[in-house]
């Protein structure tokens, strides 16, 4: 058995201009996971702190830099689980929270349920004591830009399809 | 769309994926990645695996536990993720990607969309790749 970190950024089409960060950012990811793994951390551990490192990144659709819904908000979803018990936490259309993926493992860990939505899930990240954030920190100028061109239906460029993807 | 799937030195598997979803999606709507099987799954008899795509394709063939379904029949973390893709694209005209790790550590990361960042580490060696190919 060897120890392994694999992330990904999404399979959205990414304009070239952003493609060598996109690529960066999950190299970096990766490391940060491995680093866990060979200083004895759990995979969990080590899947939990990649993917928050990734939604701190604005250039991926996750946490800060997460697309917007329709009417111009944020919504995220975030799930983990863990091979051994089987036991697993998700959080789903979640708002002003920075990292959902620490909130996804507080359901898992705190808690008899599997999924926490909408305001239930805001109200349970209060309780645990995360912060809450101001939505505009979570807004990146390239969401918005995107979200505006998609509300022209003559708009149909790459970033445009990139959002078809979830 | 971000995920992660890892083995640790205990031979334990785990997936996590996050996302803020669907551009211009309807207020309320939820893909994928918070139901379990679907926008991911970890099990130590198996592997685990993390997706990414079409949040409601991936929904429909719950396409994690479908590749770990595959690798319980013996397919490889390679093959089993291009079968399940393959399903989703012909049922459902589905397209995404996966990251995938079987407990003992043989991984792979496929996609059938046009590009997916994507990276693993393991014995130290980085790999990383975004096109097909």
């Amino acid at each position: 058995m060897l120890p392994v970190v694999v992330v990904h950024g999404g399979a959205g089409q990414i304009p070239n201009e952003r493609a060598e960060a996109s690529c960066a950012g999950v190299r970096e990811a990766a490391r940060k996971g491995y680093e866990i793994l060979m200083s004895g951390g759990s995979a969990m551990d080590a899947v939990v702190e990649a993917v928050a490192m990734m939604e701190n990144n604005p250039l991926y659709n996750a946490g800060r830099g997460s697309v917007l819904n329709w009417k111009g908000e944020v919504e995220m979803d975030a799930l983990v689980m863990d091979g051994c018990t089987l036991a697993c936490g998700a959080v789903s259309a979640v708002r002003r929270v920075a990292n959902p993926i620490y909130l996804a493992r507080l359901v898992m860990d705190k808690t008899s349920h599997v999924c926490l939505t909408g305001e239930g899930a805001f109200k349970f990240a209060r309780a645990m004591g995360i912060p809450e954030v101001p939505e505009e920190s979570l807004i990146t100028e390239y969401a918005r830009k995107r979200w505006k061109d998609n509300l022209n239906p003559e708009a149909d460029h790459v970033q445009n399809q990139m959002g078809k993807m979830g | 769309t971000v995920g992660a799937v890892a083995v640790d030195m205990q031979g334990n598997v785990t997936a996590a994926t996050s996302t803020g979803g669907m551009l211009n999606k309807m207020e309320g709507r939820v893909g994928d990645t918070p139901c379990v099987g679907c926008g991911g799954y970890a099990d130590n008899q198996f592997g685990a695996v993390s997706p990414t795509g079409h949040g409601e394709a991936i929904m429909k063939v719950t396409l994690s536990r479908l590749i770990l379904f595959y690798m319980e029949q013996g397919k490889s973390p390679e093959e089993a993720s291009d079968m399940a893709l393959t399903f989703m694209l012909e049922r459902v005209s589905g397209l995404g990607g996966v990251v995938v790790v079987n407990p003992k550590g043989t991984w792979a990361a496929r996609f059938n969309s046009k590009q997916m960042a994507w990276a693993a580490v393991q014995q130290e060696k980085l790999h990383h790749g975004l096109y097909q190919e």
